[in-house]
């Protein structure tokens, strides 16, 4: 059970706090605008309407007590800025921050700040790797251009085998899981018949990987 | 290779045009702002600027030729819904967008828009989970409680074995990956002794991943 600090209650920072609150852990929440503060303050460890601008503001919320504090402002760039220097000479341990630009990232970055996020960014790669692979459910980069994804079998192989499915690619991937219905079954044999309504959760190359895909679905 | 349109070029729709471009789909790019316009042209197949509620501009863009179309508006509620409308009529193939609140949402979803997405909202998910689980470099749901993580050995961990860390976990978790530098094992032997320098991917039930982790830093 961790103490965090979230300074910015908008979509990103709200929800961040809510998760952080419903993974166990004590949340610090601000913002200077007085709804995104009480649409949250029942949830919040503590919450505080501050403009962080404001150091003598900021230095009241024992901020430096927390493991981790994050930036959650984007659109004001001094705001963020001015934060992140407040928060390094009150004594805050680890700083994460979201930026809006190319520019904002470089900035924090030399601040020291340990993380800088992008949320649109970083969804719009998602969602472009959602639109080009449709029927990966999910997937995890594994570096080295190996990834780890997750399809689901369609119905119409009901009754072959990965090994009938895919001969060639056997040495280039590695089954790791089945999931049929409520059943996960880990490094399943690859001649076993499948029924169709499988979802399979398969490492390989990103090479491997496109070639099969299209075998499965 | 697919094509796909983008209406609306702010940061999530741009960086998800330009993903898509480096996959080498087809993208048209459309935005009322001429700047977002422009700073994307050389790279879009075609981009326009046009108003997207006004439906004859909006098909004068042959939209219907593409596989998926993703509305990427979020501030101005009314743009997005009316747009998503006049794509309909259009016959758009399928439809995507963005979405800035719990009722945009539901207004969305009853429009029949295949997928729906928030990307402050996501994004919060994890950068929440990164903060819970800091030895977790990268994870991805499996269902079921079940999940597949990667994780940092800890260099004291040198010499000694996964079956040696961990004796009470063994059953409760699989171990798929081993990483170290440039080889990638599969289904390694959880004998094996570690150098401390690798990392490794586990599949396991949150309860148990929970349990092992820390003993693995
Ligand atoms: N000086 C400040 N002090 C405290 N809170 C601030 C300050 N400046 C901005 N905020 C708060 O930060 C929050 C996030 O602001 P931002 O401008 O990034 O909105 P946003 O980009 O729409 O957020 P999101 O995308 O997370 O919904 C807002 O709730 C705002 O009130
Ligand atoms: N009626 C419209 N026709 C065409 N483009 C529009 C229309 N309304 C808004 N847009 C464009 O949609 C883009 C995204 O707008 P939005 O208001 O969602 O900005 P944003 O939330 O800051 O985006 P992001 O978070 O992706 O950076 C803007 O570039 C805007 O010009």
């Amino acid at each position: 059970m961790a103490q965090f600090g979230v300074i910015g209650l908008g979509r990103f920072g709200a929800r961040t706090s809510l998760e952080l609150l419903d993974l166990g852990h004590e949340v610090i929440g601000v913002d200077s605008d007085e709804k995104s503060v009480d649409a949250l303050a029942e949830y919040l460890t503590h919450a505080a309407i501050a403009d962080v601008t404001d150091e003598k503001a900021l230095k009241e919320l024992s901020l430096e007590e927390c493991d981790v504090v994050l930036v959650a402002i984007g659109e004001d760039l001094q705001a963020s800025l001015l934060c992140v220097l407040h928060l390094k000479s009150i004594g805050v341990k680890e700083i994460w921050a979201k930026a809006t630009s190319k520019e904002h990232h470089q900035i924090l970055s030399k601040l020291g700040v340990k993380r800088i996020i992008h949320p649109e960014e970083e969804m719009g790669i998602r969602v472009a790797q959602a639109l080009n692979y449709p029927m990966v459910n999910e997937y995890m980069s594994l570096g080295h251009n190996w990834y780890c994804v997750e399809i689901d079998v369609n119905e119409d192989l009901n009754g072959k085998s990965i090994e009938d499915i895919l001969p060639d690619d056997l040495e280039h991937f590695h089954l790791l899981l089945l999931k049929r219905r409520d059943e996960v079954t880990a490094n399943p044999s690859t001649s076993v018949k499948l029924e169709g309504n499988e979802t399979l959760v398969i490492a390989g190359s990103l090479k491997a990987l496109k070639s099969m895909a299209p075998k499965l679905q």
